[in-house]
């Protein structure tokens, strides 16, 4: 079994937003109702049904195309379902197929919900083609029941169902132990001097600047004001080597010596921050292609390149930078890309966008202060074209950022251990 | 070398479930050591004789229904 995450809690809700045609809706609920049973019969986790709001696994039927999922399916046959790590929650079937029970007809909804549910409570496929995380649907089984190694991969994330599980009461969402920040900030940096420790292209679109012990956004119209990093990231310290977030995973990463951070939104996970162990300490940057979905570190003249969701051989890296990013300066101090996949590159007062052939376009480098910070001129004005900084930035406290620190819970798994182990 | 339409599939299927990275260095093409290599981990996480060639059961187990989440496997893994 492969282990992808867990949810920090064992006593979960689910909601079945939409039911298939192909089967009556008693017969359909049940099915899916078994599928949980199964998982709750061999670990400690318990699921109960809400019918509205918000509920920590979602499942829903939709076909080639859907609104609220980038990931189409292909109508009948192929791609049955795909789900969500934890603790995302997200559980979709195709509602081209074929559902069906009790039945060899058709695909069985139980048996394949019990395998999407497998993948949103933290397992990845198994290599065991018998096994109910194999990724291939083995078909109707009537008396089916779950392989060895799907109880093992569910009993490693979550213990061994003991009895005394129906009195236990919810954990509490343990906070993370964060390390004490210095309570002097390096003075204010100035956006238009050019100088960048890392950018980052963060969750909801937003681009995050950072420099010393301060961090603004970056828009099209201007600059947010300047937050110190802790006040924004608690327990992350200022003066960062790199930063990084992944839309696959909805994980940001930060690196600073031989350190990295894992948030999510504004979270630290547990057992963060974690020794850098795969890859070298120091790095200058990091990115993420949404062309392969990977995260690239960069370090020196060199790259490691990392898949957070598969055991990497970093035997084979770093590689230099020059043979895949053509016309980049080594040791970058910021990187970026675009959901596009063109990637940009920062250097002292300059910045090298490249296209998804990973070539520099004409025309660069650029000035960071100009084109990104909003500054009139490199040597005459300072100002950025937003306008001042604001004074209440200079003594900013959590309060004055509070609404971005409402996020989603922070997970509990490690999706580093690639390169901190 | 120009891939046919099956071959297309094949790698089509290997690179969507993660057993095959697209080169990001130098060419567009596969080099055909890669594809072997890819087939095989395929084939030996699927339990089928590991000959590292499209033959009939890889390309019939290549169509069974499945997740559409990739798979974890490379020989290092396998290993």
């Amino acid at each position: 079994y492969l282990l992808l995450g867990r949810w920090r809690k064992k006593h979960l809700t689910f909601r079945i937003l939409n039911l298939p045609s192909t089967l009556p809706t008693h017969t359909a609920r049940a099915a899916v109702h078994q599928a949980f049973q199964y998982w709750s019969n061999v670990a400690p986790l318990t699921f109960r049904e809400v019918q509205a709001g918000r509920a920590d696994i979602r499942l829903s039927f939709h076909g080639r195309k859907s609104l609220y999922c980038s990931k189409n399916f292909d109508g009948p046959g192929r791609v049955l379902a795909h789900a969500d790590i934890p603790e995302l929650g997200s559980v979709h079937f195709d509602e081209d197929e074929l559902w069906t029970e009790g039945t060899y007809r058709g695909v069985n909804l139980r048996i394949i919900a019990a395998h999407e549910l497998g993948h949103a409570l933290g397992l990845g496929h198994s290599r065991y083609t018998q096994a109910l995380m194999a990724p291939v649907y083995a078909g109707y089984r009537p008396y089916f029941k779950l392989h060895p190694d799907d109880v093992a991969g569910i009993q490693a994330l979550y213990g061994k169902k003991s009895p005394e599980i129906e009195g236990e009461e919810e954990e509490e969402a343990e906070l993370p132990t964060v390390p004490p920040v210095p309570t002097q900030p390096s003075p204010m940096p100035d956006p238009c001097s050019g100088d960048l420790d890392a950018m980052m292209l963060g969750p909801h679109g937003k681009t995050y600047a950072f420099k010393g012990d301060y961090v603004w956004t970056v828009t099209e119209s201007g600059l947010g004001p300047l937050f110190r990093v802790s006040a924004l990231w608690e327990g992350l310290p200022g003066n960062l080597d790199a930063a990084v977030y992944s839309p696959r995973t909805q994980q940001i990463y930060f690196f600073k010596g031989d350190k990295v951070w894992c948030y999510m939104n504004f979270r630290m996970n547990r057992g963060y921050p974690k020794k850098l162990n795969r890859v070298g300490p120091s790095l200058d940057a990091a990115l993420y292609w949404p062309l392969n979905q990977k995260v690239f570190l960069f370090k020196g003249s060199g790259y490691w390149q990392w898949d957070e969701l598969a055991p990497t051989d970093f035997s084979r890296y770093p590689k230099p930078i020059k043979g895949l990013f053509t016309g980049v300066p080594d040791q970058p101090s910021a990187a970026m890309s675009w959901r596009d996949g063109r990637v940009d590159f920062f250097k002292g007062k300059h910045y090298w966008r490249l296209n998804r052939q990973l070539q520099v376009e004409k025309g660069y480098p650029r000035d960071i202060a100009q084109n990104w910070m909003h500054c009139r001129s490199q040597t005459s004005d300072h100002t950025p074209a937003s306008g001042d900084t604001p004074a209440s930035a200079t003594g900013t406290t959590v309060d004055t950022i509070s609404s971005p620190m409402d996020t989603t819970l922070n997970t509990d798994h490690f999706p580093t251990d690639a390169i901190t182990d | 070398p120009a891939l046919g339409p099956a071959e297309k599939e094949a790698v089509d299927y290997l690179l969507q479930y993660g057993y095959l990275e697209k080169p990001l260095e130098g060419s567009d093409f596969f080099r055909p050591e890669d594809i072997m290599e890819a087939l095989s981990t395929f084939q030996e996480a699927s339990e089928l004789p590991v000959s590292g060639q499209l033959d009939g059961a890889t390309r019939v187990r290549m169509r069974q229904p499945r997740c559409g989440l990739e798979d974890p496997f490379n020989q290092k893994t396998l290993k």
